[in-house]
């Protein structure tokens, strides 16, 4: 179980990530 | 997009899949683009994160007695650390050009190999906790094999106080699974296997009673009985068989043989 708590962090984490690059591009299109 | 079996991996998983699909079509359509926010921030909690990540992993790893986990989630924790490094690599690329090709690819890569680490790495880990449900089915499997040499009643009680646990936690166990794939069919094949094994395990017991009683009496029609019993075990047997091979599919095995 620690594991797939640890999991939810990565994707928590990577998800803030994408979103700001993901941000910075979506204003241009 | 991939299609995750169960519905924990595919919660886990799923929004950031679609997040990262994003990425890769924003920064095609936008080519030369603007210009990349800091990310050292992101980039960090998620260096943090997959560090975490690796001190269970190998928590994991070392409190396992399966050696097939043992062997495959440390290539899954490398894949994750290897993307982390991408994604560290490409903030800081990106903090000296924060227009810079190269570090977008790097941080597309990263993203990427962050969530393709990850989602091997519950795999991996889901197939070790399915490997456990298949012991315990393989258990039962070995006490129907034993149903075939019981002929006292004493033996008979004792085939049940075996059984009975085994069977109880393999129920337990793949009704928990059946709810958590996200595969109608296969969900639908556990329920029916199970019903099937809960309604012949009473009617086997009491066709080895049967048997019993006809072998205390003379044995006058053991042959019918013991017959009758055999064929009760086969079919729970097969109705074991077809949950074990159940277990094993996912949905990725159903695409490839389609």
């Amino acid at each position: 179980e620690m594991i797939l708590e640890a999991a939810r962090g990565i994707m928590a984490a990577s998800s803030a990530l994408v979103r700001a690059a993901n941000a910075a591009q979506r204003e241009l299109i | 997009m991939p299609v995750f079996h169960t519905k924990t991996i595919e919660s886990i998983l799923d929004p950031v899949a679609h997040q990262v699909s994003r990425l890769v079509i924003l920064h095609e359509e936008a080519e030369d683009g603007n210009a990349m926010p800091d990310l050292s921030r992101p980039v960090q909690a998620v260096s943090l994160a997959v560090a975490n990540l690796v001190k269970v992993g190998k928590e994991t790893i070392n409190s396992s007695d399966d050696d097939i986990l043992k062997q495959d989630m440390p290539l899954s924790l490398t894949r994750v650390e290897n993307a982390s490094q991408l994604l560290e690599e490409a903030s800081a690329m990106l903090r000296g050009d924060p227009f810079s090709g190269p570090a977008r690819k790097k941080l597309i890569e990263g993203s990427r190999g962050i969530l393709q680490g990850t989602s091997s790495l519950l795999l991996c880990f889901d197939e070790s906790e399915v490997r456990k449900i298949i012991r315990e089915c393989k258990r039962v499997l070995d006490y129907l094999a034993v149903s075939e040499v019981i002929d006292t009643m004493e033996d008979l009680v004792q085939f049940l106080k075996d059984l009975s646990p085994c069977l109880s936690k393999v129920s337990r166990e793949v009704g928990a699974r059946e709810k958590e794939l996200t595969h109608q069919v296969h969900s639908e094949i556990l329920v029916r296997c199970l019903e099937q094994v809960k309604i012949l395990a009473p009617i086997l017991i009491c066709s080895m009673k049967v048997y019993i009683h006809i072998m205390e009496q003379g044995g006058k029609g053991a042959d019918e009985a013991a017959e009758n019993r055999n064929y009760l075990s086969s079919r729970m047997s097969d109705e074991i068989q077809e949950i074990i091979r159940v277990l094993q599919l996912t949905t990725y095995d159903e695409d490839t043989s389609e």
